[in-house]
């Protein structure tokens, strides 16, 4: 199983549809400060359903569509897509591809879509319940997060035990 | 449930012992214990789901320390041997890391590229870096820019 | 007082724009500006001594945001700036940088390097780092080793 | 005015008397993780007179002494010595070179010197008064600190410009 199609269209700095394909083996994401990278982390946080705003290092909700630039208006909806090779039937449905989506309008609503239906939020949890994937699950670290690993105090640590029992 | 986690703590304890002597140098130990707290009357729960989860490194010839006193690197080391212990009970099938290899010296930067490899028969990993390193030993190598301010597009892919 | 401290922010706030701008890109800005707070009856206090002082980034084509929508690298670059606009108005006499460059790409990495090099008429630069670029720009170098584990030894010094 | 000279002993990962001589220009030290490049920096702190344990990373006070090794015992004093150049008159005092040492006891004792001479912390802190020299002014920086000087909360950022005026 592995994430093999990203696509961001009025998340963030991505205001024209990107598509990224990815492989199943090690890649990397390289590029100047300020350039985008860390965007892509939190687009894949956001599809996969992350609600706290500063796990998505924004002030409010509405911070993740694209706020635009002196040549580009501001877009009023924020929409990513993520396909996951099911090749190993770890997720419990018989599609060998699935895909999920999020889009968020201005306006406050919030959309999800599994293989093209609407669904609720609830409905792309109980399909990674148990399989290590989710946005607060141990898949996705940055370095600020490294602290929080090692320390007693919030006790993190506790939870990825949890997880994996 | 008690067992269960009692059986993935014992499990996750012995794969951090072995992984934290791949990541570090001969003679570097560390281990987790399940520490229990005590609550307001003095009296010791014996509760493992309650237990705070203690982890204590030795680095080569000092003497056993709270990871709270080791250094920024040794540190960043030890929370990844963490994280791949807990993959072997629980394979995640994908992995991002950013910037996560920044804090890294030459040396430990080579174990954390070839630990990552080593791991991905099984996990799918995506890295955030600055390391010309860690560039050169990624299958796939995706360029991001702002030729136009403000809008990241993605600029190249090399394959291996 | 207060005429001290006006005065002292807006020879800061020059200094900030002009040191933002050779930081980072044609075309970046910055500001700091004083923000007064209300009180719990609603009514602004003006006393600059009180006042919080704002930062608002605006780099290339971008909008101007708060800094707290940065990226990594571009808050660093923003709190170096920040730290060299006090000290064109008060020289520290020495500055320690500990790994402050590890989230900076090649060619921040160049302009921090460059603008250290300016500064260090007025103020001693010791910098920790891992940057090979880095350790390249500085006039003496001081490597540090264990090779008695658990023991730090100074191993040799190179002078330009 | 500049750092000249810096002599450890029984600090931290430093049982043997260690000397280095600084220039004045742009140094940089460099060494593996965890080889005590940070414990350098703690070092220079300490003799300014730092008094927090988190800005030391220690749990306890005695965490700077020497705690041993495998092949040595710990020890029970730690002593850091620092020798400061004078040539722009910047400390008002007439030497043209000053020197500061501090002494911690595991027992408890702390003791400050000024040229030799035995002083109270705060006949240091005056030396120092409005030079831009101290454990907290902003001469000592690690990467943690940087969200600290860009955050509104702690309003470090008002400390810094409060020190300037
Ligand atoms: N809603 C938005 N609309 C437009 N641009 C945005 C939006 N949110 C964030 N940005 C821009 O994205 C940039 C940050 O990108 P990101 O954090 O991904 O950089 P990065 O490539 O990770 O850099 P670094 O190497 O420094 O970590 C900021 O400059 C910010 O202005
Ligand atoms: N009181 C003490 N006695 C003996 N050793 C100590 C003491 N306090 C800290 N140490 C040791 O010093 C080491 C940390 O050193 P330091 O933080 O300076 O490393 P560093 O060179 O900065 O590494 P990095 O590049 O990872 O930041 C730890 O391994 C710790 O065990
Ligand atoms: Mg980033
Ligand atoms: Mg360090």
């Amino acid at each position: 199983m592995y994430l093999s199609k990203l696509e961001i269209f009025g998340f963030k700095s991505f205001p024209a549809k990107t598509v990224i394909d990815f492989s199943s083996g090690v890649s990397a994401i390289v590029g100047p400060n300020g350039s985008g990278k860390s965007n892509i982390v939190d687009a894949i946080r956001w599809v996969l359903g992350e609600q706290g705003d500063k796990a998505l290092r924004s002030e409010k909700r509405d911070d993740v569509v694209f706020s635009g630039t002196s040549k580009r208006k501001p877009l009023s909806v924020a929409e990513v897509s993520l396909t996951i090779v099911n090749n190993k039937n770890v997720l419990p449905t018989e599609y060998s591809e699935v895909q999920i989506a999020r889009r968020f309008f201005r306006s406050g609503e919030t959309e999800y879509y599994l293989n093209g239906t609407k669904v609720r939020l609830k409905d792309i949890r109980s399909l990674f319940m148990n399989t290590g994937i989710g946005p607060d699950a141990y898949s996705v670290i940055e370095l600020k997060m490294i602290e929080t690993i090692l320390s007693h105090v919030k006790n993190e640590r506790r939870k990825m035990f949890e997880e994996a029992s | 449930a008690r067992e269960r986690f009692l059986h993935t703590f014992e499990e996750i304890r012995q794969n951090f012992i072995r992984i934290f002597k791949e990541l570090f140098q001969e003679g570097d130990e560390a281990n987790l214990k399940l520490v229990y707290d005590e609550d307001e009357d003095g009296k010791i729960s014996d509760d493992p789901l309650e237990a705070k989860i203690e982890i204590t490194a030795k680095p080569r010839g000092k003497r056993p320390t709270s990871i709270e006193l080791l250094s920024g690197g040794e540190k960043t080391l030890t929370a990844i041997a963490l994280l791949f212990a807990i993959y072997l009970v629980k394979p995640s099938p994908f992995c991002i890391l950013d910037e996560v290899d920044a804090p890294l010296d030459v040396a430990n930067l080579g174990r954390f590229n070839r630990m990552i490899r080593k791991f991905s028969e099984k996990t799918q990993f995506i890295l955030i870096t600055h390391n010309e390193r860690t560039m050169e030993s990624v299958d796939t190598l995706y360029g991001v820019t702002m030729q136009e301010p403000g809008v990241t597009t993605i600029v190249e892919t090399r394959f291996k």
